[in-house]
């Protein structure tokens, strides 16, 4: 599951 | 980081630098949809709150510190400085019928209900449909300064870069976000009609 830290994207 | 990614985050970096000189030379933001900037400007602001609670990279950072600054530098140049040159009878795009949707959308649909997960997936929601407003405004005036189709190219190729590279890391890092791929296929497929006329004809001058 994609959480909070996952977001390296800009 | 792939080169997708990189090719994308620069042509996004592009579009909004030609936006900002094209204001600021012209000393005019005709043609420009003033409601689609507070749009991207909102979509940075809920997105990029996490600028304060976790560190990505240099990188990260200073990229979402430059978009934010960019956008609302935009809002000013367009809304205070060169006010005259707005365009209010051509950018009439009800903004409520983007936003509302997306509100309600990101707390039906989204990976955590959490304040920063909820806010993350209505500004992705948001900047699926934030051009609307632009691209309502050039077909209703039949035409774009060639500079502005430049700034509506880039801008769409940045999301097109970053469906690549969503495949790329699909495959290489079996890692991937159904909402932020969904509403990135949306956000670019709103541009195709734009992308033919501006790979056939050059929309600007019509």
């Amino acid at each position: 599951d994609v959480n909070l830290d996952d977001k390296d994207e800009l | 980081m792939n080169v997708f990614r990189l090719l994308g985050d620069i042509s996004h970096l592009l579009a909004i630098i030609i936006l900002l000189l094209k204001i600021w030379k012209t000393r005019s933001c005709a043609g420009i949809s003033g409601r689609s900037q507070v749009l991207f400007a909102v979509v940075y602001t809920a997105r990029y709150l996490d600028l304060f609670t976790s560190y990505i990279s240099a990188y990260n950072s200073i990229m979402k510190l430059v978009f934010l600054a960019a956008s609302y530098g935009t809002i000013y140049l367009m809304f205070i400085k060169f006010k005259a040159s707005y365009d209010h009878n051509h950018d009439t795009f009800r903004i409520e019928f983007l936003i509302l949707p997306c509100v309600l959308l990101s707390l039906l649909i989204n990976h955590e209900f959490s304040p920063l997960e909820i806010l993350w997936t209505f500004s992705i929601y948001l900047e699926s449909v934030a051009i609307l407003p632009q691209l309502f405004m050039v077909s209703k005036t039949g035409e774009a300064e060639s500079i502005t189709s430049h700034y509506l190219f880039a801008l769409g190729s940045y999301r097109a870069l970053y469906i690549l590279n969503w495949i790329y890391r699909y495959y290489a890092e079996s890692h991937y976000d159904v909402i932020a791929i969904v509403a990135g296929i949306v956000q670019t497929v709103l541009y195709c009609d734009f992308f033919y006329l501006y790979i056939t004809k050059g929309i600007y001058g019509q």
